[in-house]
């Protein structure tokens, strides 16, 4: 699963 | 995190505690929608099944179960609590949402997992959980729906109500900042194009309301929608 994307994020 | 992230997440904790209060101290939940908050909650539900999964940060972690927890009690006062339950609405809170809002999203967000071929190579677990995470973009995108049409029938805007609206809408309308932001400084950021066209079609949603909010603040009188 990728970090560095809007997964990131809330 | 950048700023514009930042400002956004505030502006979303922001919102939830003017409504927490809001309900609190008031004792009332007329002109609040169930609906919008039963969608909100299903919303971190499925977006954040990560949390068992991913470690990304404890400022994170914590906002997540902040989210979850402060939602599922906005949802239990409205629903549960006495005397607050007796002045919610029923009658006028009347949006389909699950015709009109989980039930597409539910269509979309499998659609769009298997045209994208997003999950191909991993887990079924894996491919659930993101699943899940495209099903609560796109939900969030319309949750607000409910509120926003109990507030036409209103059409008088109660002074926080408003203000949680406002705060809500500016939480999204920041993450598209945060979103331009990351692509030009942050090397190896990755795009999801599903989450960067629900975010603009989400923050669209608020533009009527951000007009007439604006208005009534520096006419500081009375907010009231057109009819």
């Amino acid at each position: 699963v990728d970090a560095k994307s809007t997964k990131d994020e809330l | 995190m950048n700023v514009f992230r930042l400002c956004g997440d505030m502006s979303h904790v922001f919102s939830i505690v003017v409504l927490l209060l809001r309900l609190r101290v008031a004792k009332n939940a007329s002109g609040i929608s169930l609906r919008t908050h039963e969608l909100f909650l299903l919303v971190f539900l499925t977006r954040y099944t990560d949390l068992f999964t991913t470690y990304y940060s404890l400022y994170n972690s914590c906002m997540k179960i902040a989210y979850i927890l402060s939602t599922a009690s906005i949802v239990y006062m409205i629903r549960l609590s006495d005397p607050i339950c007796t002045t919610y609405d029923k009658a006028q809170d009347t949006f389909r949402h699950w015709a009109f809002a989980v039930g597409p999203c539910a269509v979309l967000a499998t659609l769009t997992h298997f045209i994208s071929g997003e999950g191909s190579g991993y887990s079924l677990f894996v491919n659930i959980q993101e699943l899940l995470w495209t099903f609560s973009i796109y939900l969030e995108s319309i949750a607000i729906l409910p509120q926003l049409i109990l507030l036409q029938r209103y059409r008088e805007v109660e002074n926080l109500t408003g203000n949680y609206i406002f705060f809500m809408g500016s939480y999204r309308a920041l993450y598209i900042l945060n979103w331009i932001y990351r692509t030009y400084y942050e090397p190896g950021y990755r795009h999801h194009y599903v989450a960067y066209f629900c975010g603009v079609l989400q923050t669209l949603l608020y533009a009527d309301f951000f007009y007439y909010y604006m208005q009534s603040k520096r006419r500081g009188g009375r907010f009231s929608l057109p009819t």
